[in-house]
């Protein structure tokens, strides 16, 4: 564990929690897209299986049990809340996110670090958390104002993953043939998705104005 | 035997 993996865990748990007490708190979901909140379950489902066969490290299995718990009580809320749900945007949200899982599937099958049942899903999950915002972003260039809350969330979330980027920098020069081509440039590639969000974002407090 | 690549990262 170092420096950079922790303020990047830290940061995601903060992200899926700032989201989980906007929507349990103002009973509201807004903005948010329950697309790319039932992707990053199915990422959670999909990476954690390992969660029953190998233990880690008590840490290591406390933060799966929280973003599995929060990943699909977010959805739960969205979907099944009444209050919650009547606030979900329907028309807005309309991204197919089933042809990203279809496509992330078909290439965890083609490249994949081993052919096994869990190596597979893991890479898969890995493909899928890379695309995962895109039904989000979507939606906030369709919804005229988006409140705080939910440009935090977005704001932790893509900020996460760049932290780990300095994560594996680190550990690649501490630790001999740390080496996975494939977490890096998933890991890349999602965090340059927030690439422009990151620059409105930015303009946004810079001008502290409103973030349209 | 090939070391087993754990995850240890989330």
């Amino acid at each position: 564990m170092n420096i950079f993996r922790l303020a990047g865990d830290m940061t995601h748990m903060f992200s899926v929690l700032v989201l989980l007490l906007k929507i349990h708190t103002i009973k509201s979901c807004a903005g948010v897209s329950v697309k790319t909140q039932e992707l990053y379950a199915i990422v959670f489902a999909t990476r954690y299986l390992d969660i029953f066969t190998s233990f880690v490290s008590i840490y290591n299995t406390f933060m799966k049990l929280v973003f599995l718990g929060s990943s699909f009580s977010i959805v739960w809320y969205m979907r099944y809340h009444k209050a919650v749900h009547r606030t979900y945007d329907r028309e807005q949200d309309t991204f197919r996110h089933w042809f990203l899982v279809l496509s992330c599937l078909l290439l965890a099958l083609l490249i994949h670090e081993k052919f096994t049942f869990l190596e597979v899903l893991w890479t898969f999950s890995l493909y899928l958390e890379a695309v995962a915002i895109l039904p989000q972003l979507v939606l906030l260039q369709r919804t005229r104002n988006i409140d705080n809350l939910t440009g935090q969330y977005i704001f932790l979330l893509g900020g996460y993953r760049g932290l780990y980027i300095l994560n594996w920098i680190y550990r690649y020069f501490t630790e001999p043939h740390f080496v996975h081509w494939i977490t890096w440039i998933t890991g890349l590639v999602q965090t340059l998705l927030y690439a422009d969000f990151f620059y409105y974002y930015f303009l946004s407090w810079k001008n502290n104005k409103k973030l349209n | 035997i090939e070391h087993e690549f754990e995850h240890d990262e989330l």
